[in-house]
């Protein structure tokens, strides 16, 4: 199962 | 988040604040291109839906909010308030050309295949191609102001300086996403020649005008 990576850019 | 990254988003800040200043106080949205603001505010409102799903931080929620909302009242003044003197004439390109694409390319190349990742992807695409509009207009009228100079070199720093951030992640935090990279470095190739403009001509005082 792939997570993905958060996204905290703008 | 890094000092890069910082400088990134604050010159993006300073690129939405000087297109705003410049609308208001010469009361003129001349030399712009409205479908250039169009496409930025479709890249928003498609990129921060997870305003409502994912909380991060109050800095990246609220930046969220300032980009979508000062995008729509961008178009708003284009559109509606200033309308008389937007150079609709100029303004030809045809955005259609860009948002198909980008739909059919994130539909393919993406992270991951669900609505939000899809829509993200996309404005990540759009994102890079949608100054095209606003560098076609100022290649057929041959110049720009000095202000919409500024605002074009703000917004270009923006996504360069955001290339040196990703470098920095990769090796500090060994964190990179290629969509965003390879975007990324799309967007600034397509300003490297009005960054070149900018600096011999702009920063000596003269107006951005093209060779004939």
């Amino acid at each position: 199962e792939l997570k993905l990576v958060q996204k905290d850019e703008l | 988040m890094n000092l890069f990254r910082l400088a990134g988003d604050l010159s993006h800040l300073l690129a939405i604040i000087i297109l705003l200043i410049k609308i208001w106080k010469t009361r003129s949205c001349a030399g712009l291109s409205g479908k250039s603001q169009i496409l930025f505010a479709l890249v928003y409102i498609t990129r921060y839906l997870d305003l409502v799903t994912t909380y991060i931080s109050l800095y990246n929620s609220f930046m969220k909010v300032i980009f979508i909302s000062t995008s729509l009242a961008t178009i708003y003044l284009m559109y509606s308030k200033f309308r008389a003197t937007y150079d609709k004439n100029h303004d030809s390109f045809r955005i259609e050309f860009l948002i198909i694409p980008c739909v059919i390319l994130s539909l393919v190349i993406n992270s991951n295949f669900t609505v939000l990742e899809v829509l993200w992807t996309f404005s990540i695409y759009l994102e890079s191609v949608a100054i095209l509009p606003q560098l076609f207009l100022v290649s057929k009228t041959g110049e720009a102001e000095s202000i919409t100079s500024h605002y074009l070199f703000a917004l270009g720093s923006y996504r360069a300086l955001y290339i040196l951030n990703w470098i920095y992640r990769y090796y500090a935090e060994g964190h990179y996403e290629l969509i965003a990279i390879f975007a990324g470095c799309v967007q600034t190739i397509l300003y490297c020649d009005f960054f070149y403009l900018y600096v011999t001509k702009v920063l000596k005082g003269k107006k951005l005008q093209l060779p004939a």
